[in-house]
């Protein structure tokens, strides 16, 4: 992913490298240390963007909102955006349980450590993508009901129905799961959040395969990953300079060795 | 002479424009932030420049300690520096970027963006 594939052509650049600021004052230590880490890890950091592939759940929200803000809008009077400011989408580490088949729950992952408790939240949705399945017939055709449940508890947070009449084309289901953030303290449960999908035939509890219906996880591309997509509300004016910091001290104890896979880095560093 | 020291003190005002919106391209790539900010990789920030001298036109929205201060430095400039040309109105921009935990998170971040100059 080219980020600038989505965008207006950036100007050529001017001043390239100059890190004085006006009138020849030098710039402060800090941001001395934000240039020159920039400058010594820019080569394994253009690496490391590239693996980040954005949803384009991601990319339409930040076209929308910042289309608005061009017209005079506040992105948080959209109701999509739930009066939130800050949208983080986090992606599904899940497996399938290969041994198990039929696949009758689906169990996904998410590490939500990254949220801030100095934000407000005001909502979390479940982003799901469901392909076409393989064998899928014309004939086959039914009401189902998808519920999403907590791992721990197994209560339900959301259930909608799938008509298979209307499932031959992939797409995206969108199951609201904001009750698991209630009362909760992300951080204090190890920034880990699980919430399993199950499927049922009409009103019945028959729990049926979720292959069948196109929920199993094989041949995804990244950004096919499901999405755990939470709303939050900064409750003062957000330092750009505090987003540069972490970044600093997140890659600050990175090595070339460490670049042999990146996977690997991210789960060490919040280990 | 007094044509003299009229003249003198006009051409020093146009060395200097009043204080106003000027142009500010802000580059996130050459500011070594386009590893972390994936949109948008530029965009018009604007920055503020000028004198604050005597009188304050009302658009520059004086607050009436930049008057007091502007007057004071008109009568002795040795004395008092004259008020700052500061931004007095902002706006938000969206950012699309990547968080420490490799997560793109959207953000809409305030004061980002000069609508309006102001004497301070």
């Amino acid at each position: 992913f080219h980020s600038a594939a989505i965008l207006t052509p950036s100007v050529p650049r001017r001043n390239k490298g100059t890190r004085v600021l006006y009138d020849g004052q030098e710039s402060p230590k800090f941001l001395k240390e934000i240039f020159a880490s920039s400058q010594s890890q820019s080569h394994q950091q253009d690496d490391f963007k590239d693996a980040i592939i954005p949803h384009d759940y991601m990319l339409s929200i930040y076209r929308t909102y910042s289309a608005a803000e061009k017209l005079g809008l506040n992105a948080s009077f959209f109701r999509s955006s739930k009066s939130a400011n800050t949208i983080t989408s986090f992606v599904d580490r899940g497996k399938d349980d290969l041994l198990h088949s039929p696949l009758r729950r689906q169990k996904y992952l998410f590490d939500v450590s990254a949220l801030s408790d100095k934000e407000e939240l005001v909502g979390a949705e479940l982003r799901i993508f469901r392909k076409v399945p393989g064998d899928f017939q014309t004939a086959q055709t039914g009401l189902y009901g998808i519920q999403i449940l907590s791992c721990r508890s197994e209560r339900l947070l959301d259930s909608r129905s799938l008509d298979l009449q209307d499932a031959q084309k992939p797409g995206w289901e969108v199951l609201d799961v904001w009750e698991m953030f209630k009362n909760r303290h992300h951080s204090s449960q190890g920034g880990r959040l699980c919430v399993q999908l199950r499927a049922t035939l009409g009103k019945t509890e028959t729990e049926i395969d979720l292959k069948h219906l196109g929920f199993d996880r094989n041949d995804r591309a990244q950004q096919e990953k499901a999405i755990l997509v939470v709303f939050t509300r900064s409750k003062k004016r957000e330092n750009l300079f505090n987003e540069m910091k972490e970044k600093i001290k997140s890659r600050g104890s990175r090595t070339k060795e460490e670049d042999d896979s990146l996977q690997f880095k991210a789960r060490r560093r919040r280990r | 002479t007094a044509l003299n020291s009229r003249h003198g003190k006009r051409h020093g005002k146009k060395s200097r424009s009043r204080c106003s919106k000027k142009a500010l391209h802000v580059n996130f790539k050459d500011l070594g932030w386009d590893d972390w900010i994936i949109a948008p990789l530029d965009y018009e920030a604007y920055h503020c420049e000028g004198v604050c001298d005597f009188p304050l036109r009302s658009h520059l929205e004086p607050t009436n300690h930049a008057i007091i201060q502007t007057l004071m430095n008109s009568m002795d400039p040795g004395s008092t520096p004259p008020s700052c040309c500061v931004p007095t109105k902002l706006s938000p921009i969206s950012i699309l970027y990547i968080d420490s935990g490799n997560n793109v998170v959207y953000k809409q971040y305030e004061d980002m963006v000069v609508e309006q100059c102001g004497c301070r």
